[in-house]
């Protein structure tokens, strides 16, 4: 599946 | 990290100082909203249940600590402290949050990147905070006088979320893999709620005079 965006900000 | 993210962080963190200073300084929480304040605290503590799955970076780890002991903390106080709950204006902080919170939970259900337990909590925390400044926004405008430091809160709170926008700019152009709509509209809508407040302050500025919202 598509990857998942990385929650990189807060 | 670019330059506009770090500032757009390091504004949060001044609104939050800002917030306490005046809580500790003036004893007195009277123009600040509890119901926004148990929101952010909930947006913190959804968003950041990653703290213990995923590293980014010592900054990230910090700065999500700092906000959920800050956040928790402050509506600790207005709730408990003995002085401070006193000058809670709950009469006029009457917006029905809990609306707020099931829109949110509901469209995090049904808009998400994964349907994860992790991933529904993030997706609704990012909903709730682009809203959750709408009960201090309302208290404001029922009391009329916001006092200064009342004022450079929201002040500060708004300025970071213009900084992300920029931030968001930037990674659009300098990032190959750059796609996080639902973090770009959501802080879009976000950003857009508190523009009539900048209008407002900004003419309070330029004429050197206290802070009044229209009725």
């Amino acid at each position: 599946g598509a990857a998942v965006t990385e929650h990189d900000e807060l | 990290m670019n330059i506009f993210r770090f500032a757009g962080d390091m504004m949060h963190l001044t609104s939050i100082l800002v917030l306490l200073l005046k809580i500790y300084a003036t004893k007195s929480c009277s123009g600040i909203s509890l119901k926004t304040q148990e929101l952010y605290a909930l947006v913190f503590l959804a968003r950041y249940l990653d703290l213990f799955t995923d590293f980014i970076s010592v900054y990230n780890t910090i700065m999500k600590l700092v906000f959920i002991v800050s956040s928790t903390a402050i509506v600790w106080c207005m709730k408990r402290d003995r002085v401070v709950r006193r000058s809670y204006d709950k009469q006029l902080d009457t917006f029905r949050h809990y609306f707020l919170l099931a829109a949110s939970f509901a469209l995090a259900l049904l808009v998400n990147e994964k349907f994860t337990f992790q991933e529904i909590f993030w997706a609704f925390s990012i909903y709730l905070e682009a809203v959750a400044i709408l009960p201090q926004l309302v208290l404001l405008q029922r009391s009329g006088n916001v006092d200064n430091l009342t004022g450079q809160y929201v002040f500060f709170l708004g300025a970071y979320r213009a900084f992300y926008i920029l931030n968001w700019i930037y990674r659009y152009f300098t990032e190959t893999h750059f796609s996080r709509w639902i973090a770009c509209i959501s802080g879009l809508v976000q950003t857009a709620l508190y523009a009539d407040f900048f209008y407002y302050y900004y003419i309070s500025w330029k004429n050197n005079t206290k802070l009044k919202l229209p009725a």
